[in-house]
């Protein structure tokens, strides 16, 4: 088996959001339940439906397209489901299967359903065929029971079901004691001082600050609370050079010295971390641009150009951060492209933020604890806040000859 | 029979699309028929099937068979 997280808790809500139409609902329903007993049995865990309002883990019947989920099925055959890893809890079946129940014919709702539980629990595929957790469905069973490395899997997560356990108040303070970061020493840093290691707008337009072993979640309100950076993204060190969430390709990069590391959410893609062999190693920033759909890699005065999807010829690379932005000081700490469109650096105390021609704003540099960190102004100097359009920027948005040369070159970039 | 390419496609795809193949990061387009060959031998051992490394007819069979939609995590060392 393979573990891919864990729920804090183990009294897991559940809600059915809709159901298949061929099956009729009290048959659908029944199957549903029965895959949850299948985990139940085994470990102390409990699931509880509710009928309305937010629930942990969502069950839902979607075809070809959905406005809610990114992944798409295909029509009847090959992928029948997928679901979300914890504490995420969305569970998905194409609606397009023939799905059954007590017969050989279409697909085991129960079956499959209890295999996308198993992922939405926090395991991945088994390589044992006949476990429940082997990826590929091997037909229906009447007498179906999970495989023992199903039960190892589960057990490894949650433990061994025993009567113990299965005292509220018991569980309630063992989910309690486990902390959310591990209690190995390691300096707390103070998010209102110091340098940055990283900032990443990650998926769900969350904005992630990085120093040190810690990261923590930036909004427009405040700030949210430190986590160790492996207890976010299991198997990822601290210390950072640098990170970057691609819209295009869901993908996080993280590089820290002649390494990268390849995350989808909060899970590490096969095969990671890899060797950088190509770029050069201990960057100090990485972006992803919108506007031409490419991650940027800082270090010292120079930067690379890379295309996730298409080759890269770096040969031309690296080239130098004042030719495509003006006015940004060399040797960054961190960068990113924000949810505002703009691009922003940051170095030190202070950051830049560039206009469309990717020039440095006026009035900037300011100050990243003040304005991003929502740390107590100490100096009279920052006054302005995220995001905040001012008078100002209206005077930057002239073309200069400095800006075309740089957009010009991108594009020349992108015809390679 | 010899293979056509839109069933060698099809196969890159899915050895892509489950965690078989891996972009690089240098963004390479095509890969090298020995890394296809190595994911072909992942897949047909994680499948318990004849390993030989080609794109076989048991191989392709297997490949359409309905499935999850999440990755798979095998390679050589997850396998070992």
């Amino acid at each position: 088996y393979l573990l891919l997280g864990r729920w804090r808790k183990k009294h897991l809500t559940f809600r059915i959001l809709n159901l298949p139409s061929r099956l009729s609902s009290r048959t659908a329903r029944a199957a549903v339940h029965q895959a949850f007993n299948y985990w139940s049995n085994v470990a102390p865990l409990t699931f509880r439906e509710v009928q309305a309002g937010w629930a942990d883990i969502r069950l839902s019947f979607h075809g070809r397209q959905s406005p809610y989920c990114s992944n798409k099925f295909d029509g009847p055959g090959r992928v029948l489901a997928h679901a979300d890893i914890p504490e995420l809890g969305s569970v998905h079946f194409d609606e397009d299967e023939f799905w059954t129940e007590g017969t050989y014919q279409g697909v085991n709702l129960r079956i499959i359903a209890a295999h996308e539980l198993g992922h939405a629990l926090g395991l991945g595929h088994s390589r044992y065929t006949q476990a429940l957790m082997a990826p590929v469905y091997a037909g229906y069973r009447p007498y179906f029971e999970l495989h023992p490395d199903d039960v190892a899997g589960i057990q490894a997560l949650y433990g061994k079901k025993s009567p113990e356990t299965k005292d509220e108040e018991k569980e309630e303070t063992e989910v309690l004691t486990v902390p959310l970061v591990p209690t190995e020493p390691s300096p707390m840093p103070n998010p209102c001082s110091g340098e940055l290691d990283a900032m990443m707008l990650g998926p769900h337009g969350k904005t992630y600050a990085f120093k040190g072993d810690y990261v923590w979640t930036v909004t427009n309100s405040g700030r949210g609370p430190l986590f160790r950076v492996s207890a976010l993204w299991e198997g990822l060190p601290g210390n950072l050079d640098a990170a970057v969430y691609s819209p295009r390709t869901q993908w996080i990069h993280f590089f820290k010295g002649d390494k990268v590391w390849r995350y989808i959410n909060f899970k590490m893609s096969p095969g990671f971390p890899k060797k950088l062999n190509r770029v050069e190693p201990n960057l100090d920033a990485a972006l992803y641009w919108p506007l031409n759909q490419k991650v940027f890699l800082f270090k010292g005065s120079g930067y690379w150009q890379w295309d996730e999807l298409a080759r890269t010829d770096f040969s031309r690379y690296p080239k130098p951060i004042k030719e495509l932005f003006t006015g940004v000081p060399d040797q960054l700490s961190a960068a990113m492209s924000w949810q505002d469109g703009r691009v922003y650096f940051f170095k030190g105390k202070e950051y830049w933020r560039l206009n469309w021609q990717l020039r440095v704003e006026k009035g900037y540099p300011q100050n990243i604890a003040h304005n991003w960190m929502h740390c107590p102004l100490q100096t009279p100097a920052t006054i302005s806040s995220v995001g905040d359009e001012t008078a100002s920027v209206t005077g930057t948005i002239l073309s200069t000859p400095s800006a075309m040369d740089s957009i010009m070159d991108i594009t020349l970039s992108d015809t390679d | 029979r010899a293979l056509g390419p839109a069933e060698k496609k099809a196969a890159v795809d899915y050895l892509l699309q489950y965690g078989y193949l891996q972009k690089s990061l240098e963004g390479q387009d095509d890969f090298r028929p020995e890394d296809i060959m190595e994911a072909l031998r992942v897949f047909q051992e994680a499948s318990e099937l004849p390993v030989s490394g080609q794109l076989d007819d048991a191989t392709r069979a297997h490949m359409k068979q309905p499935r999850c939609g999440l990755e798979d995590p095998f390679n050589q060392k997850t396998l070992k």
